[in-house]
């Protein structure tokens, strides 16, 4: 049996799920460390009071970043994947199951911090956010293309340490853009609080077109 | 037939092949970004007078680190691994023979930038180093366990940006501790130069011992 076209048949299951129920489901994605659970926790804290907001969270071993996000306010569920890699369609189905996502939420999945496997198992989400850091080198979208290619948005995060870094924003927009043209960019200082503005606009736009 | 035993039996060779020609292989491993590249173009400039280096570079796509790795001064070959997450035993042996390796040499392979896949797979090294940033938070280890019990060594890299970052050094190395007692560590800005003679230190001692 093939495991990406199996992946890929309960992908448009959990898909269809979330098209009934009108649930935003959003997969983040980056390498390690590159500050998908801090965008998350400061966006929860903006957004919980207008949003009902429920979170998947990908780790290979504890139950850190769940933590992190329920002292943020919102529902959490963590799956521990042990030696594996990234999370698959599967994994996401049965987290559902152990929570009461509500219609008309936003459903968000923290994946595995990985830019490589993760790129190939949808998990039926509407939207792919890759999430890099400016500490990282500007060459990764070159690098990593599968990543690049199968995102929508593309954060560049902790622009805050800029000055004391190699890296040329022109550089990696380009190099993404080469990849993807339809690729959106948002850049943010999660730990300033700087690119969140522009990101809840987009989150809204997607939440107000499927509805 | 079972991928990680067949990788096992594979790396085994490539580990027979490498004593018996006094080669000290080592496995360079991180997430993207952390400065695996920037740390052996330092190397190679400072022991290439005194050593025969040759590097083998894993990359996803482009030669961008091999070439690096040229302008530094020592032989590279890049494999490219396409969406493949991880170098293996087989890629190695292949690599190899696409370059004379001389006896009493030091082969350093750099891996795929992926915290989590590398570990899984033994490429006949005598050592791996496992290289974390400042900029990816302290509870890496935690969270990525597999690679932090499989290496020898622990290079804590971008020590110059820790003004700007929330990293605590003593919990990253006491994280990374109680899951390998016996992992040494350094502490390295590859920027600014800081560990860089612990870090030749360290090769020394080794290169002595497989005398
Ligand atoms: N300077 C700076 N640091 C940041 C920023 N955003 C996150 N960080 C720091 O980066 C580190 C990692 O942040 P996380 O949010 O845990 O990253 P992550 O992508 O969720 O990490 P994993 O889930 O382990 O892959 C933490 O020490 C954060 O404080 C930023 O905008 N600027
Ligand atoms: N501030 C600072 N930046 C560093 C340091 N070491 C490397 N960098 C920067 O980090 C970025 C990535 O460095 P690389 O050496 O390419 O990292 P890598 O681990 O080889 O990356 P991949 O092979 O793509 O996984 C580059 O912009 C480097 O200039 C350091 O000690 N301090
Ligand atoms: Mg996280
Ligand atoms: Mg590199
Ligand atoms: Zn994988
Ligand atoms: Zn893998």
């Amino acid at each position: 049996m093939d495991v990406l076209s199996e992946n890929n048949r309960l992908a448009e299951r959990n898909r269809g799920w979330f098209e009934g129920k009108q649930v935003l489901c959003l997969n983040m994605v980056s390498s390690p460390g590159s500050g998908k659970t801090t965008i998350l926790e400061r966006t929860i804290k903006s957004l919980i009071s207008t949003h009902k907001i429920f979170v998947i969270e990908g780790d290979q071993q504890t139950s850190r970043d769940a933590e992190r996000i329920e002292r943020s306010g919102a529902q959490a569920v963590q799956i521990n994947t042990g030696s594996g890699c990234h999370l698959d369609a599967k994994m996401v189905y049965l987290a559902l199951k152990k929570m009461e996502v509500d219609n008309n939420s936003i459903l968000f999945i923290e994946n595995v911090g990985n830019l490589v496997c993760p790129a190939l198992f949808d998990l039926g989400e509407q939207k792919r956010v890759v999430i890099i850091s400016v500490t990282e080198g500007d060459d990764k979208p070159l690098k990593y293309p599968y990543m690049f290619q199968s995102s929508n948005l593309c954060i560049i995060n902790k622009t805050d340490l800029l000055p004391y870094v190699d890296f040329s924003v022109e550089n990696a927009v380009q190099y993404a853009r080469q990849l993807n043209p339809d690729l959106e960019f948002i850049l943010m200082s999660a730990k300033k609080g700087e690119g969140m503005a522009e990101w809840y606009q987009w989150l809204k736009n997607i939440v107000t077109l499927s509805d």
